[in-house]
């Protein structure tokens, strides 16, 4: 299971 | 972040707040698309919806999103409000705001099923929010084609609102290079944007600005 996706751009 | 970033959402704030100063100072909606502005709460309501999971990425980062998503409901509201102060412009706003949003609706929301990064709510209301921004501004320049005259607030605005994510591209090729990461449906989305957008400027610099240069006395 990957792990969670961040988008840390707005 | 580097400068491409930090520039990209300096002018992304600065649309909006040119936006709301415009409509405050001049106490005028004229020209204005509000299927435009409802899409832009859509885009941001959509996107942000990590500020409910509380694993908050930086402090700029959630102080933004909250300002992005206050400030497009504001708007909104401003444009409601004047319904009553300012009951023609609202009926001329209304009557030249004809594009059909229920296509791009329908075209992001699919494009959000088929194109996204893990087939989860959080992730399908992301890419259906980065497919919706770049062609939520296609009633407003719909809006200006047909009424043919442009104020310079609008012009403003959608150069500010067009360079934020023009600047975004430098942006994600800087972190390529430098992370080795790339988001390849921020990418293609922010590719399609700058697309529409230089288009109306393209078209803008030879209606207006070659016609008022050829009008010149």
């Amino acid at each position: 299971e990957p792990s969670e996706i961040v988008h840390d751009e707005l | 972040m580097n400068p491409f970033r930090i520039l990209g959402d300096l002018s992304h704030l600065a649309s909006i707040l040119v936006l709301i100063f415009n409509i405050k100072s001049t106490n005028t909606i004229e020209g204005i698309s509000i299927k435009t502005q409802v899409l832009y709460v859509l885009v941001f309501l959509t996107r942000y919806l990590d500020l409910f999971s509380f694993r908050l990425v930086s402090f700029y980062n959630t102080i933004m999103k909250l300002f992005f998503i206050s400030s497009s409901i504001y708007v909104v509201v401003l444009l409601q409000r004047s319904k009553t102060t300012q009951a023609v412009a609202y009926k001329t706003m209304l009557l030249t705001d004809t594009f059909k949003v229920q296509y791009i609706l329908l075209g992001t929301l699919i494009a959000a099923f088929v194109i996204n990064h893990k087939f989860t709510f959080v992730e399908i209301a992301w890419s259906f929010s980065v497919w919706l921004e770049s062609v939520a501004i296609l009633p407003q320049l719909f809006m200006l084609s047909k009424s043919g005259k442009s104020k310079s607030l609008t012009v403003h605005y959608i150069f500010a609102l067009g360079l934020y994510r023009t600047l975004y591209i430098p942006n994600w090729i800087w972190r390529y290079h430098t992370e080795g990461v790339i988001d390849k449906i921020a990418l293609a989305a922010g590719i399609i944007q700058t697309l529409v957008y230089s288009d109306f400027f393209y078209l803008y610099y030879k209606k207006v600005i070659k016609r008022s240069a050829l009008n010149l006395p």
